[in-house]
């Protein structure tokens, strides 16, 4: 019955927190793990190349001169390069030999904010890293440690929401009992989602991106049907092709530049239970789930924030 | 446990090939000029240090020199163990040095023979010093010293590779 | 020490170090 569903549903939660309270950061990590580090004098550019060759999207910084720790790099600041380039076209050069350490002088130039990625130490309860990670609106937190020697910072690794949620799916047998429709959780974002059609200017889409604080830009046909996604991470590969600076070129043109593995983007539908999105979570590398009707319209979105923020704070 | 009644799919519009097929048959004009980022990785070649076919007292020569011009000193190498120099290497970073934070590096150097005219330079981490004299506090037992920051001696590599390269 | 070839004039080398009960393996890409 619907409410012995709800009484499971609510059951399982608490207890997928208490596994959350009952981990470290560090039980997520594998026994054996890299992590690419970059120095802060690597040209932007060159960090673009060594990004894409490690099939990677993020990387922690370090600063050689002070021997720290100095952030992270993200898609957001190939944005922020692209948005600064735009409103400057005749600092191409500047755009050109620009380095890692110069990306604060940019994100102050266009006038946007820090992302701010707190961090955490590896041996704190997972919880409570998953808890800075929401709160810091950015989707990856850092471990960080202190070497025992130099009392300098150690970047242990960086944990992800999908990392987290892949280790919920893979470890907590409770998901099994999310068996009530996500339409019913209250968890969908849904609503006048910023959108776009296939022809769009790509750096009106980028624009939309930063001005939402999103992570992607749902594609939609003159019906309002859920055609394509643009992601924040597809414009390392409109810089990597350096066709950023053609004003005229379509958010359906710039999607030409994914490479052949990307998986596509996945949909659900509101009857959809969170036992189905957990098991696909575990499967798959995917990052969101786009809410459409029966007929296709998008509707909504349901991001690993979303699913991450149910089971620390709901029921 | 398969969910019969799930909905949940990937969009067979936002398939990477199907996308490009349908942007063709649009007639975009750019859609043509767009190539793909390559899925092939050009995988990294890793090599245990740095190799080199040079006459072996040539590279110790060249590794003390670069060394000198990085500001590094090391121990005299003792009659039986040439091929072994002993690093000390102050880490100038722009951190308020407080005295109880050992700021000298040490490093082993150690030049191997791989097989005839093949020779290999292995950079190993030696510990802390502090400049007023002293070891740092040496880890009590072996399993304390796990929380172990790598990235100054690979930074202070970095710079010795960097300058054996623009010498040679 | 672990290096890999200079590319495009960048260098990355690499340590493997313990933490704790688990191995990273750290790498960090310089400039030359």
């Amino acid at each position: 019955t619907p409410e012995a569903i709800a009484i499971e549903q609510k059951l399982a939660v608490q207890s997928i927190r208490k596994f959350l309270e009952s981990k470290t950061s560090y039980d997520v990590l594998p026994v054996s793990y890299r992590l690419i580090v970059m120095d802060t004098s690597l040209l932007v550019k060159k960090s673009l190349n060594i990004l894409l060759q490690n099939n990677i999207v993020s990387a922690p910084l370090w600063d050689s001169r002070t021997s720290r720790f100095a952030g992270l790099l993200t898609s957001s600041d190939f944005i922020n390069v692209i948005q600064y380039y735009f409103s400057n076209p005749d600092k191409f050069e500047l755009v050109d030999k620009l380095q890692l350490d110069g990306l604060r002088d940019v994100e102050r130039a266009i006038g946007v904010r820090p992302l701010d990625t707190g961090s955490i130490h590896p041996f704190k309860p997972l919880y409570d890293a998953c808890c800075k990670m929401l709160e810091s609106r950015s989707r990856r937190i850092p471990l960080i440690d202190q070497d025992e020697e130099t009392r300098r910072e150690i970047v242990v690794s960086v944990l992800t929401q999908y990392r987290i949620l892949k280790f919920v799916a893979l470890n907590c047998r409770e998901t099994r009992y999310l068996k009530r429709p996500i339409g019913e959780l209250g968890i969908i974002t849904e609503g006048d989602l910023l959108r776009c059609d296939m022809h769009t200017p790509v750096i009106d889409v980028i624009q939309l991106l930063t001005q939402g604080g999103v992570s992607s830009i749902p594609i939609v046909d003159e019906h309002g049907k859920l055609v394509n996604v643009y992601e924040a991470v597809d414009v390392l590969g409109l810089i990597k092709g350096g066709i950023y600076n053609d004003l005229s070129l379509s958010v359906g043109e710039a999607l030409m530049r994914r490479s052949d593995d990307f998986e596509g983007v996945y949909t659900c539908t509101q009857n959809d239970k969170l036992v189905t999105i957990m098991d696909t979570i575990r499967k798959s590398r995917v990052h969101r789930f786009f809410v459409v009707n029966e007929e296709g319209y998008l509707t909504g979105v349901l991001t690993l924030s979303d699913i991450l923020k149910y089971i620390l704070f709901e029921e | 446990q398969k969910d019969e009644d799930s909905t949940i799919a990937i969009l067979p519009s936002s398939l990477p090939q199907i996308h490009r097929a349908n942007m063709l048959a649009e007639g975009s004009s750019a859609a043509t000029k767009i190539s793909p980022l390559s899925t092939k990785k050009s995988k990294t070649r890793w090599h245990f240090g740095i190799r080199s076919r040079s006459y072996p007292l040539d590279v110790m020569g060249e590794i003390y020199l670069a060394l000198k011009n990085l500001g590094a000193e090391w121990a005299r190498p003792s009659e039986e163990d040439l091929w072994i120099i002993r690093v000390r290497w102050k880490y100038d970073c722009k951190q308020p040095s407080t005295d109880n934070i050992p700021d000298l590096m040490k490093m082993v150097i150690q030049l191997f023979q791989i097989e005839a005219n093949n020779y290999l330079v292995d950079f190993k981490f030696d510990g802390w010093e502090t400049s007023q004299g002293g070891s740092a506090t040496p880890s009590s037992n072996e399993d304390e010293m796990s929380t172990f920051s790598a990235y100054p001696f690979l930074h202070l590599t970095t710079k010795l590779i960097m300058e054996l390269a623009v010498n040679s | 020490l672990a290096t890999s070839s200079i590319k495009h004039n960048t260098l990355c080398v690499a340590s493997i170090v313990r933490y704790k009960r688990k191995y990273a393996t750290q790498m960090l890409y310089a400039p030359l």
